[in-house]
């Protein structure tokens, strides 16, 4: 794999990843 | 405190006074915040079944909009608001785990919160295998499509930072350096809503009046 053609989720962190999900944002309680 | 307040309708909290103004004194909530959260609690727990108690159905409505599924995360949060361990989330339950949420709670219960969130199997470290998991989650819940080769790359970029004694599990004192470093992980473990409780539910006043 060329430097150039890295895929846009290397360089993110798996807990930035991780912490998308859902059901880890609480906020949802307080939303219609 | 709730107390003095006197409603016109009959009275049917399902959480005594005292007990209200017991968790005001171990939270970080005053007793008419706690009003507030007994409505929104009210209202996820009488979503499918009204009986007082979140389901974890009731729990994943909330956060999905649907009751149905599987998810690893839901899981997770469900176990760790389920202090008792009786696979419901009573009223005191959910005030305690929120405790954690309040946006002047201390970091360092935030960590620990995290921590055991995503320790899956509680062995006391974050392991590989379990990071694994929870990415592929993630990814499953997203719908994102991720070549192997990529995820590994993930994975093991994350472990160089976060694991510092390259055990190939990641301890709390590893953790909370690793969240110290990148703040923006512990976002979702502040609910700036929690500040005004009692605006976001005004339906708090329609409930309570303050006798004359």
């Amino acid at each position: 794999r060329s430097p150039d053609a890295q895929h846009p989720y290397t360089h993110i962190n798996a807990f930035q990843l991780i912490g998308m999900s859902s059901c880890l944002d609480l906020s949802g309680f307080f939303e219609k | 405190g709730c107390c003095s307040h006197r409603s016109r309708r009959p009275i049917n909290r399902g959480f005594a006074c005292g007990n209200m103004s017991h968790l005001a004194d171990e939270t970080r909530f005053t007793v008419n915040e706690l009003e507030a959260l007994y409505e929104l609690f009210k209202k996820l727990s009488s979503s499918i079944i009204d009986d007082g108690s979140i389901h974890k159905e009731e729990l994943q409505l909330a956060l999905l909009q649907t009751p149905q599924g599987e998810n690893l995360f839901l899981d997770r949060v469900f176990d760790l608001f389920d202090e008792k361990k009786n696979g419901v989330i009573e009223f005191d339950e959910f005030v305690h785990a929120l405790n954690v949420f309040h946006p002047y709670a201390p970091i360092d219960d935030k960590i620990d919160f995290a921590f055991r969130l995503y320790d899956l199997r509680q062995t006391g470290f974050i392991e590989r295998e379990e990071v694994k998991q929870m990415v592929i989650a993630i990814l499953m819940e997203s719908d994102v499509k991720l070549p192997d080769d990529i995820l590994e790359e993930i994975i093991e970029k994350t472990f160089a930072d976060a694991d510092a004694d390259k055990d190939g599990k990641i301890n709390k004192e590893e953790w909370k350096v690793f969240v110290l470093r990148h703040p923006s992980l512990l976002k979702n473990m502040t609910l700036p809503y929690l500040k005004d409780v009692t605006t976001v539910f005004p339906s708090y006043i329609f409930h309570t009046e303050v006798e004359d």
